[in-house]
């Protein structure tokens, strides 16, 4: 049982090593367990360092950056674990466009597994849709559904 | 296994009985502020079980139900339905489809449905948990919230991690 | 000295009561004392009502409702008490086209006496500037700063 | 009254000592993500009296030095200077022109100057209050911020609006 969870912080370091770096096309990220002896206990530390900068610790990172880490660490654990539906709610807004074009690159091809459902105002973000749907108050404070289908995306 | 549908009736700004399918692969939600857009992310968690009013932005379980509009009345209860498709038996019930459901009614406590039968909010909780869909886990986040797992403590983060083990 | 709070969050309410209408082009909000016999001590309350809608309480306002409720709120008190500077780090990220126009028009009125610094990743806002300033970090990890002048914004 | 320019060397991803000019009016800021722009607010926020490094998203301090990219060294210390045009003497020194410089060399503590001239940050802090340029009011909203005053209780809303009466 503390086997199993050493053995899932060790493989989602593996993942995450790799959906940051693709993320953030270089740089280094570590997942460890603050004490690998006491598996039953242990704190878990994250630790990124973007290409090029010397800075290692998570909070001084800008908010887009911090999205970004966040998105590879989900992404990760999707390796380790997948969930059978993901919901994201505006997570792209902090982005600039380069990020967030890397970010939906990636959920794209995770979306042959998973199933997105994605709240988004960016317009770059749309053109990843599968399937879009827009939602409307036509009459004050009643909210109503239309769906918009293309194929294309796949 | 995927979500294939789902209908809010009642349900906060829903007023109306509002269906929408999903696909596989990256369904998309746009529209203008207030329109609707994470209302429908509230939904999607209250009928799997969250608890917590605050996380739902409100101040009692009454807030999700429909307040009326300018001309339009309050509605007396607020009900939301999933639709699950359940061919690779992901879900632990022998069923291509499962359908949960969760309905307030103004004065009354809530109740829960799977495919129809009345069960207690545990036995939604438990099913949709062991395949990681919780309505507080990695599988969903909300607006405003991308940070929240940076910021987490080195105890939190292991809590985190021990759902994805 | 309590007086003076009071007459403050009298007036305040008027011009929230202004900012608000322009902002969202019609509803009702309004901030109140929770026990004006007690100057002293008693805390505020702010409800807002917006067009066609029927909800009261701030907290069930969507992410964008709730930046614009505050930027009504923020320009009501420079009405009553300007600080000669005042600076938004993308406070505009959540809003959509429509909202984000008539924020930054109020904030064009509001410039003649307040000078404003903004942080942006919107293309709409940036057409609203006076000064646009560019960071970049062409040389990884270290920033650098170009401004591009436009006068025709005044 | 306003802020005429602001200069930092050494101040987070600012290692090179940068200028830059603020005119009237509206000032945009634009740049990639990670590029510095929060950097510059939280450097105004810095010299200004900011106390609580939190804030700062630093641990400790220092966090604020300049720590090095590849193949640039970390800087020795952090500093930022603020210059203010005082014409209609808003501010309450006799002085055209009022120049604010916070310092913080690596193992030492900090210190402040109005006008080339060392002061204690309780008079930096006094000396902008009165116009209501604090790092903590309504000033500045931070990255992320913008909800806040909406989830104050009516106790913190009584703070914000004592500072604006
Ligand atoms: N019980 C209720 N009855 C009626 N309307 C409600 C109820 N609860 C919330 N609302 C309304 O729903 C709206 C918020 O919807 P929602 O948060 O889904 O917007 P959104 O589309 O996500 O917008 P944004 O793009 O700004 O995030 C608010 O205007 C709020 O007043
Ligand atoms: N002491 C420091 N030394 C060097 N770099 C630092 C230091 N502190 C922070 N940084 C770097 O500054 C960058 C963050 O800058 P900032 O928050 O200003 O970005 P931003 O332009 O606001 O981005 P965003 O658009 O994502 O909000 C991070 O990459 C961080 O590593
Ligand atoms: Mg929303
Ligand atoms: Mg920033």
């Amino acid at each position: 049982m503390a086997e199993k969870f050493g053995e899932a912080v060790k493989n989602i370091n593996e993942y995450f090593s790799k959906t940051f770096g693709e993320l953030f096309e270089g740089g280094e990220a570590e997942i460890k367990m603050l004490d690998s002896h006491n598996l039953l206990e242990t704190g878990i530390d994250i630790s990124a360092k973007l290409p090029g900068k010397k800075v290692n610790s998570l909070n001084l990172l800008s908010g887009g950056e911090k999205a970004l880490v966040t998105g590879a660490l989900i992404f990760a654990i999707f390796l380790q674990n997948p969930t059978p539906v993901c919901i994201f709610d505006e997570v792209d807004s902090p982005m600039d466009e380069a990020n967030l074009v890397r970010f939906f690159r990636m959920i794209r091809k995770f979306s042959k597994d998973i199933q997105f459902i994605i709240i988004t105002h960016n317009k770059k973000s749309m053109e990843f849709a599968n399937t879009l749907y827009g939602i409307t108050m036509a009459k004050k404070g009643i909210s109503k559904v239309i769906s918009i289908e293309f194929e294309d995306n796949k | 296994m995927r979500l294939k549908n789902i209908i809010l009736k009642g349900f906060k700004s829903f007023s109306n009985k509002t269906s929408f399918d999903f696909t596989d692969g990256l369904n998309i939600i746009i529209g203008p502020n207030g329109s609707g857009k994470s209302n429908v992310v509230d939904a999607i968690r209250w009928v799997i079980g969250e608890k917590s009013i605050k996380t739902l932005r409100g101040h009692s379980m009454e807030d999700v139900i429909f307040k009326g509009a300018e001309n339009v009345n309050p509605a007396n209860f607020a009900e939301v339905t999933l639709l699950f498709s359940n061919k690779a038996r992901k879900l632990n019930i022998d069923s291509d489809e499962i359908e949960i459901k969760r309905v307030l009614v103004k004065d009354k406590s809530g109740k829960f449905y799977i495919n129809g039968k009345t069960v207690r909010m545990k036995e939604i909780q438990k099913l949709l948990g062991n395949i990681g869909f919780t309505s507080n886990g990695y599988s969903i986040i909300q607006q405003g919230e991308i940070e929240k797992f940076i910021n987490y403590s080195s105890g939190e983060k292991r809590i985190l991690f021990e759902e994805a083990a």
